[in-house]
């Protein structure tokens, strides 16, 4: 499936 | 966390490190776009708001805090301490005709209208573009300090190994963020004429200079 919006990228 | 993704990471800590350590150590800031430095201020700002709201990891936590903080000591140097050195003449990339579009593209394409998150593609939209005050700054004087190009250098290998570090999570974990990938190419795009340079001129032991 596709995430989106995972923020625990800097 | 994958190897690219660390690498990335590190490479855009040392990005960072260098050019506080240039500006430092020569007391001097010459040929650096102070215009440049506080947009990737901005875009720190604008991205970590999340610091007060979630909680990912402790490494996540301290990379952010760091990258903050050096930019905006990297900022004081330049507009404080060093200002002296500043070269204002040559930093004259109009940076409103990049934050003004970035700010209304941020509105119209994103993931969740709320502020939060409005404020996030703001800046992965901005940090794509901050660098193109210091590239301009480069084409007007023709040239660029060797410690200089190596700070570009790491600044643009980061881009491209998060480039990677995507390509490995879109198979391995399904994870893809249309926008950061968008912006995360056309920032490494924005490299590619310097990497060309750097190769060809700087790790050949000559400095950077353009034909004028």
């Amino acid at each position: 499936k596709i995430i989106l919006k995972q923020k625990d990228e800097l | 966390m994958n190897i690219f993704r660390l690498t990335g990471d590190l490479s855009h800590l040392a990005a960072i490190i260098i050019l506080l350590l240039k500006i430092w150590k020569t007391r001097s800031c010459a040929g650096i776009s102070g215009k440049s430095q506080l947009l990737f201020a901005l875009v720190f700002t604008t991205r970590y708001l999340d610091l007060f709201t979630s909680f990912i990891s402790l490494y996540n936590t301290s990379m952010k805090l760091i990258y903050v903080a050096c930019s905006y000591a990297t900022v004081y140097l330049i507009y404080m301490k060093f200002k002296a050195t500043y070269d204002g003449n040559h930093d004259t990339f109009r940076v409103e005709f990049l934050v003004v579009p970035v700010g209304g593209l941020s509105f119209l394409v994103n993931h969740d209208f709320s502020p939060l998150e409005i404020l996030w593609t703001f800046s992965i939209y901005l940090e794509s573009v901050a660098i193109l005050p210091q590239l301009f700054m480069i084409s007007k004087t023709g040239e660029a300090e060797t410690i200089t190009t190596h700070y570009l250098f790491f600044l643009g290998l980061y881009r491209a190994l998060y480039l990677i570090n995507w390509i490995w999570r879109y198979y391995f974990e399904g994870f893809f963020d249309l926008i950061a990938v968008v912006a995360g190419v056309v920032q490494t795009i924005l490299y590619c004429d310097f990497f060309y340079l750097y190769v060809t001129k700087v790790l050949k032991g000559k400095k950077l200079s353009l034909p004028a």
